[in-house]
C-alpha cells in the first residue's frame, strides 16, 4: 500500500518544492514507484522537474473540476519511475471556485483514490497558504512533512500549522500524521540555524528526522536547468542530504 | 500627500517582510512619518518590530471587519516615527468572510482613507499569495514595490505577478503603478544571483532598484530580536543596504 505525503508549511521559501522534488526523485532512483503532485498555482514542482503541460493536456486544475480522469493527468519526467500531475497558472483562481464545490476539501483525494495501490510514495507539494489547496492536501494524505527552514520567522509559523493539521484530523482525515519535521537551509557558519534546530529537537524529539538538508547552491541551481538535484549534480552536498532523506524513509515501517 | 506601497510577490521566502520592516524602519530613522500594515496573517512584520498586540487591542482583521477605527489600530514601535496596524492568527480565515462583504477589495482602501495626510509612507506587507488580502492591498495602494530573490523559482513568478498588477490596474485600481523592483538575498559568491540579476536588469531597466540587497545574516538575526536590522546592528552590510535604498525612495518626487 503506498503513503500519501502531503509536503506543507505555511511560511514561504522554507524549501517545499525543493524537498518534494529532491526526495521524489531520491525515491524513484532507488526502485520505488513515486509520484509528486504540484498543488500550488505557481508550479515550481512542474517546472523543477523540466516538465512542459503542452495546451490541452490535463493539469491538477482539470483534475480537481471532474475534467479529466487521473490517469491521463500523470506527466512522465527523466526518471522512469517518478510520474508527476502538474500545474500551471489556471490553478490561480480555483480555490474561488472549488470553494463552492461539493465535498471541496475531499476533491484531491477522491481524485487520487484510484492511484491508491500504484504507487509506494505519493508527495503532495503545497503551497505557501493553509487556504483550500492545502486543505485538500491535508484531507488527502496519510502524514505531513514539514520543511523548517532554520529561521526565526520560520520557526514563529510552526505553531499554527500544528494547530491547522489537529483541526484538519478532528474534521476531515482523522488518519492525519506527522511524519516527520525536515531541517532544511541549515547553515553551520551562523548561530541561528544551530539555535533553531536545538529548539525544534528539544520540542519535537524523534519527529525531527535525523537528515538535516544543508544550505547548498546547487539545490537552486538544479531548477533552472530542469533537474532534480541527483540529475544536476549527484555528488554535491544537497543530493547526498535528499538520498539520506530517502533512505531514512525508507527504513520506516511501510504505514499505519 | 503620502505614498502607499504594497510590498508584494506570491513566491514565498523572497523578502518581503524583511524588506517592509527594514525600508519603513529606515525612512523612520530618517525623520519620515511613516506606517507599516502587515498584511499577512503570520504577523511577520508585526513580531520582526517587536510588537506584542495585547488581548482585546484592534488588529487588521478588527479594521477590515469594520469592528474598529484605523486610528485605534496603530501600534507604536521602537522608532519614534515609525507605526504599525498589526496581524495575528485571527486573519487566517479571514479571507472566505471578507469574500461575503460589500465592496470586499476595497475594504483596506476604505480603512487607509482617513490617513492619507497623515503619514508620508505607507508600507503594506503582503502574504505569499494572490488572494483576497493581497488583493485588498493592490487596490489600496498607489504602487508596487516587488523584492526578487535572485534565484530561478522567484524569477518564475515575476510575469504572473505583473499580469495580476495589470489586471488590478484594469478592473479595481486606475492608478496602480509598479514603483521598482528589489534584487534581495544576493550572493556574490555564486553566478545564478548573478544571472537573475543580469535578466531582470536587462527586462525592466530602470524599474530595477540601484540598491541590491546582499545576502546577511544579521538581517535574518534581527527579527528573533524583535528588531529592525538598523536597531539590531545598524552597521551591518544589510542595514547598510536599506538605508540606500530607503534614501533612493526620498529621492524620487513626490508621487503624482
Ligand atoms: N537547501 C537549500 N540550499 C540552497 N537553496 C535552497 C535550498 N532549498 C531551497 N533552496 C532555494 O530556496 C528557494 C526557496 O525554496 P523552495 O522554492 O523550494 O521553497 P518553497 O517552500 O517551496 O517556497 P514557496 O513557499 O514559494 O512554495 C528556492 O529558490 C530554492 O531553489
Ligand atoms: N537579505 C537577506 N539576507 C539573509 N536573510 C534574509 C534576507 N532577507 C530575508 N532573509 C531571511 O529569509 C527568510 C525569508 O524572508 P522574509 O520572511 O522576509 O520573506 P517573505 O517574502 O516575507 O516570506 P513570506 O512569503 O513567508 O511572507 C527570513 O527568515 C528572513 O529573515
Ligand atoms: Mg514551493
Ligand atoms: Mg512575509
Amino acid at each position: 500500500m503506498g503513503r500519501i505525503f502531503a509536503v506543507t508549511n505555511q511560511k514561504g521559501g522554507v524549501g517545499k518544492t525543493t524537498t518534494s522534488v529532491n526526495l521524489a526523485a531520491s525515491l524513484a532512483a532507488a526502485e520505488q514507484d513515486v509520484l509528486l503532485v504540484d498543488c500550488d498555482p505557481q508550479g515550481n514542482a512542474t517546472s523543477g522537474l523540466g516538465v512542459e503541460i503542452a495546451a490541452g493536456r490535463p493539469t491538477l486544475y482539470d483534475l480537481l473540476i471532474g475534467r479529466s480522469g487521473v490517469q491521463a493527468a500523470i506527466n512522465r519526467t527523466d526518471l522512469e519511475r517518478l510520474g508527476i500531475i502538474g500545474s500551471n497558472v489556471n490553478l490561480f483562481g480555483a480555490e474561488v471556485e472549488l470553494a463552492a464545490m461539493e465535498g471541496r476539501e475531499h476533491l484531491l483525494a477522491r481524485a487520487l483514490k484510484p492511484l491508491a495501490a500504484s504507487f509506494r510514495y505519493i508527495f503532495l507539494d503545497c503551497p505557501p497558504s493553509l487556504g483550500l489547496l492545502t486543505l485538500n492536501a491535508l484531507t488527502a494524505c496519510d502524514a505531513v512533512i514539514i520543511p523548517l527552514q532554520c529561521e526565526y520567522y520560520a520557526l514563529e509559523g510552526l505553531t499554527q500549522l500544528l494547530h491547522t493539521v489537529t483541526r484538519v484530523r478532528r474534521n476531515l482525515n482523522p488518519a492525519l500524521g506527522l511524519e516527520g519535521i525536515v531541517l532544511t537551509m541549515f547553515d553551520k557558519r551562523n548561530n541561528l540555524s544551530g539555535q533553531v534546530a536545538e529548539d525544534v529537537r528539544r520540542h519535537f524529539g524523534d519527529k525531527v528526522f535525523k537528515t538535516v538538508i544543508p544550505r547548498n547552491v546547487r539545490l537552486s541551481e538544479a531548477p533552472s536547468h530542469g533537474k532534480p538535484a541527483l540529475l544536476y549534480d549527484r555528488h554535491c552536498a544537497g543530493s547526498r542530504a535528499y538520498l539520506r532523506l530517502a533512505r531514512e524513509l525508507l527504513a520506516r515501517p511501510a504505514g499505519p
